[in-house]
């Protein structure tokens, strides 16, 4: 069985942080981002969706764990210019990305990831991909389910 | 100055495909998908941000601009097993997406991407980040501003 994978990552050292009703206009993430970027704060992964009721807009997005309280701290600090309803955080996830090879074939990589963490009841937290990189998040407690289960689907666990 | 970034790409051959209100538990995705797999179907960029409401999500997705309707075909067929609220779709849009170098100084360059077509007045629609690659979606008609903007912003258009 060919690989069309090549490789199954896992970061432990990620904390979700979650802005509820961000204005969908532009500009609105820009100054979201903007106190991080200027404290140094390197954002890893970053989903937001397409807004769907009166505008407003969520955006999820993981920074290191030891960054969460000043990240935190940075974005309630500018509230006042960026105005957003809510704001979440949880420490207790995990980063899994698988990368594909980016070869024929390739319609099933996605699938194939969703549907090994499906079957062991790991709930998917948030999809980011692009291209030939699928990352997810899902709660800290599954780690070695999930890794064993990934590495059986896409069929690494031969030895 | 020295470049942040090792590239700027524009893709416009593809369609925005929003599934609406899907459960919110193990599994969901992994239905959603599964019939366009089976189908050969390659998916491009994946959204899907944490649920808040009723513990029901919403993902968006891009195909082919030409896979387009074969694609909201399978999934309306599949409505019965997968169970969505809403399905919205659209033709006219451009998916950008910057590189990093994954150096030093990396937690600028989603805030000069967002704040490059935000200063022009182009919305963001979604968001696909990890790591070093950031892909957002914006409407086709900003797609020669878009590019202009984002060249000047990481100083790539300097001869
Ligand atoms: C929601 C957010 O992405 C907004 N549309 C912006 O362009 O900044
Ligand atoms: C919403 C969807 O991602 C669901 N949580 C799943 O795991 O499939």
């Amino acid at each position: 069985e060919r690989r069309i994978i090549s490789g199954i990552a896992c970061s432990d050292n990620e904390a979700k942080i979650s802005i509820i009703g961000i204005r969908d206009e532009p500009g609105a993430v820009a100054a979201i981002f903007k106190p991080l970027a200027e404290a140094g704060i390197s954002v890893d992964m970053i989903v937001q969706d397409v807004s769907k009721d009166g505008g407003l807009a969520d955006v999820t997005f993981t920074v290191d764990k030891d960054l969460l309280d000043r990240t935190l701290k940075l974005i309630k600090g500018s509230r006042e210019k960026t105005g957003f309803k809510d704001l979440i955080s949880d420490r207790n996830v995990i980063k899994l990305t698988v990368v594909g090879l980016g070869m024929a074939g390739q319609a099933g990589v996605a699938q194939t990831m969703f549907t090994a963490l499906g079957e062991k009841g790991i709930n998917i937290q948030a999809i980011s991909a692009t291209d030939i990189k699928i990352s997810v998040l899902v709660q800290e407690k599954h780690q070695k389910e999930a890794l064993k289960s990934l590495h059986a689907a896409y069929g690494l666990d031969k030895r």
